[in-house]
């Protein structure tokens, strides 16, 4: 899976999200990318996410929509990515992860899988990462 | 305002032979997109710009580089969402298809509809001129090693894309 979130210099928010899906699916299977709230969610008055993971235990829980809850009751980009994933763990044993914005230019790449390649640009600076704790930073 | 762009591939297992292409094709992915922000361009084509670019990126698991179905087809889905209006477009199990995430841009744009689906989704790709690719073009050696070590009964996909924990 592979997706982005965006902040303009007008404030708007958009996500897109796109899948492969799961390795030897059933044909006809659909998994989480295509449906609101699950693949991704973006709303001006609170943020934009796109996720990535068990696309079954994404749906359970609309993990998109979930980190945007938590964003409205006042958490950070990376507390509601954290807390969101950390509840589909508990709930249903999924892994996955996120990326976030908000409206205000605060952002998040988190995830509970042991992998997953982000890499963010703001203000001039680059920044990536692939394993859990890695943030590197480059001058782009 | 500053512009900000976030891209991601797959969370799961990234085996160590590909794991520098695959931070090498988020950075890359990131900083197009990041040039349409500078430039004054929409979030909206911002994140379209990203995610195709991982789509023709064969070390990702979407377009080209899909990771194949158990009758060794690709089918893929994608979504776009605009946090102004929350307009939505998306497609599920559509084939035959190089940038899925454009296709679901259509549907946004060219209908009233939130979601179309498999021959349906070919159906409109056809009438808004999109160009149909072989199959064969979306499928990597790479994909086919995976679905064939995956094919017999006492095999686990999911433990095999995502990894055992995290």
């Amino acid at each position: 899976t592979v997706g982005a979130v965006a902040v303009d210099a007008e404030g708007n928010v958009a996500c897109a999200t796109s899948t492969g899906g799961m390795l030897n699916k059933m044909e006809g299977r659909v998994g989480d990318t295509p449906c609101i709230g699950s693949g991704g969610y973006a709303d001006n008055l609170s943020g934009a996410v796109s996720t990535t993971g068990y696309g079954e235990d994404i749906m359970k829980v609309t993990l998109a929509r979930l980190v945007l809850f938590h964003m409205e009751q006042g958490q950070s980009a990376e507390a509601a990515s954290d807390v969101s994933l950390a509840y589909m763990k508990s709930r249903v044993g999924g892994l996955g992860g996120v990326v976030t914005v908000d409206p205000r230019g605060n952002w998040a790449a988190c995830f509970s899988s042991r992998q997953m390649s982000w890499a963010a640009a703001q203000g001039g600076t680059l920044h990536h990462g692939l394993y859990a704790g890695e943030h590197f930073t480059q001058n782009i | 305002m500053l512009p900000l762009v976030v891209v991601h591939g797959g969370a799961g297992h990234v085996p160590k032979e590909r794991s520098e292409n695959s931070a090498m094709g988020v950075c890359s992915a990131t900083q197009a997109a990041y040039r349409i922000l500078q430039d004054g361009g929409s979030s909206m084509d911002a994140v379209v710009e990203a995610v195709t670019r991982l789509e023709n990126n064969p070390f990702f698991n979407a377009g080209c580089g899909s990771v194949l179905n158990v009758k060794g087809d690709v089918e893929m889905d994608a979504i776009v969402m605009d946090g102004r209006t929350l307009a939505s477009g998306a497609v599920s199990a559509v084939r035959n298809i190089a940038n899925p995430v454009q296709l679901a841009r259509l549907v946004m744009d060219k209908t009233s509809h939130a979601c179309l689906t498999a021959e349906g989704a070919s159906q409109f790709a056809r009438s808004m001129g999109v160009v149909e690719v072989p199959q064969e073009s979306l499928i990597t050696e790479y994909a086919r090693m995976r679905w064939r070590n995956n094919l017999e009964p006492s095999a686990n996909p999911v433990e095999c894309q995502m990894g055992k924990m995290g």
